[in-house]
């Protein structure tokens, strides 16, 4: 495994820690899309339907299991825990996400590498997880004061990505075996490019020592 | 057909 690739994955567990931290330590979800976490949740069950007869090593095994658990846990807080689920802002998440799930299903039924059901699946959550932001992101912009937890969160998230596109182009030039699929490189790059915005203004904010704000 | 075994990252 490469600096980018564990980079990448550190980030990501940077985020949902930051995120569990919040809801946790501060009993609120003020400003994360639920609709968001419910995408994650599908993605982390479309890719490792795997997780119990693929062995790849102990440390991909325990990172399966950490987001798969992190993502149910941050849903059971979000709809049931009874304080945590009073700050969830159902009313500015409104994004039909239904419509997300359709539309990469039938994009990977028509476009993927193999027509199995796993390989399949695998392609979705891909494809799901380019578009899962979407949501939250919405949210973030109608949202007047995001606090820190929040903006740290989504910034650590849309970095894993773009480390991860380093670790393919690493991986693409030093392995010769390695499988390199471009439908993962075009959905790593649209993931990554729907932040651009978000980090402009949240290195912005952090430059000039500003609470981070979205422009509506 | 290694294919679906070269899922290797997360």
């Amino acid at each position: 495994m490469n600096i980018f690739r564990f980079a990448g994955d550190m980030m990501h567990l940077l985020s949902v820690v930051v995120l569990l931290l919040k809801i946790h330590k501060m009993k609120s979800c003020a400003g994360i899309s639920l609709k968001t976490q419910e995408l994650y949740a599908l993605v982390f069950i479309c890719r490792y339907l795997d997780i119990f007869t693929g062995f790849i090593s102990l440390y991909n095994t325990i990172m399966k299991i950490v987001f798969l658990a992190s993502a149910f846990s941050i849903l059971w807080y979000m709809r049931s825990h009874k304080v945590v689920r009073q700050t969830y802002d159902k009313d500015q998440d409104t994004f039909r996400h239904y419509f997300l799930i359709l539309a990469c299903m039938v994009l990977a039924l028509l476009v993927h590498h193999k027509f199995t059901f796993r390989e399949v699946m695998w392609t979705f959550s891909i494809y799901l997880e380019a578009v899962a932001i979407l949501p939250q992101l919405v949210m973030l912009q109608r949202t007047r004061n995001i606090d820190n937890l929040t903006g740290n969160y989504v910034f650590f998230l849309g970095t894993y990505r773009g480390l991860y596109m380093l670790n393919w182009v690493y991986r693409y030039l030093t392995e010769v075996h390695y499988h390199h699929r471009w439908l993962t490189w075009i959905s790593g790059f649209i993931q990554t490019a729907l932040y651009a915005d978000f980090f402009y203004y949240y290195v912005k904010s952090w430059r000039n020592n500003e609470k981070l704000q979205l422009p509506a | 057909d290694d294919d679906e075994d070269s899922h290797d990252e997360l």
